[in-house]
């Protein structure tokens, strides 16, 4: 069931533009029905940590006539939208991370978009629209073969 | 993930 404005305000009750993301949040859970605002501990690489607002879920990418349902995790600063969410790809544990120019090994995602993120025009609908078409290309993920290993034919 | 949709990949072979 999708955050209702009031359940978010509250969650984003720390946020400097609380009714701007508010507002965002939304808008990209109304198009993106399988995204899920959660609040959690977010843990820098400093080590502090803070309590951050997550969008936890899939989102539908087209690859080679199938669509698949890649799991994201966009982490918002309490500064947004005036600072890039932090992005990661979060793989199940049928899956492993395929790394490449837009995610690295710990599934954290890079792309032009974050790095030259200005608000507005800047969203997370924009942001979530080229996730679709870049994973759509190079796909973040893929599911592990489910083939069993080949037994080794001399006992170790 | 909270009883949404399941996550699924390409498989690694494609």
């Amino acid at each position: 069931m999708a955050a209702s404005e009031a359940q978010l305000k509250k969650m984003l009750s720390k946020y400097k533009y609380r009714d701007l993301s508010t507002r965002e949040i939304l808008n990209v859970t109304s198009l993106y029905r399988d995204l899920k605002p959660l609040m959690d501990s977010y843990v820098f690489n400093d080590g502090s940590s803070r309590e951050l607002l997550n969008l936890t879920g899939t989102i539908p990418v087209p690859y080679r006539g199938n669509t698949y349902n890649i799991p994201i995790c966009l982490w918002l600063l309490d500064t947004y939208p005036f600072n890039p969410p932090i992005c990661f790809v979060k793989p199940t544990n049928t899956m492993t991370i395929k790394t490449g120019k837009h995610v690295d090994a710990n599934g954290k995602i890079y792309l032009p978009y974050l790095h030259e993120w200005k608000h507005p025009p800047s969203d997370l609908l924009g942001l979530i629209q080229i996730l679709i078409v870049v994973f759509g290309e190079e796909p973040p993920v893929f599911s592990r073969s489910t083939a069993p290993a080949p037994y080794s034919m001399y006992p170790a | 993930l909270n009883g949404g949709t399941i996550p699924t990949a390409p498989p690694s072979y494609t």
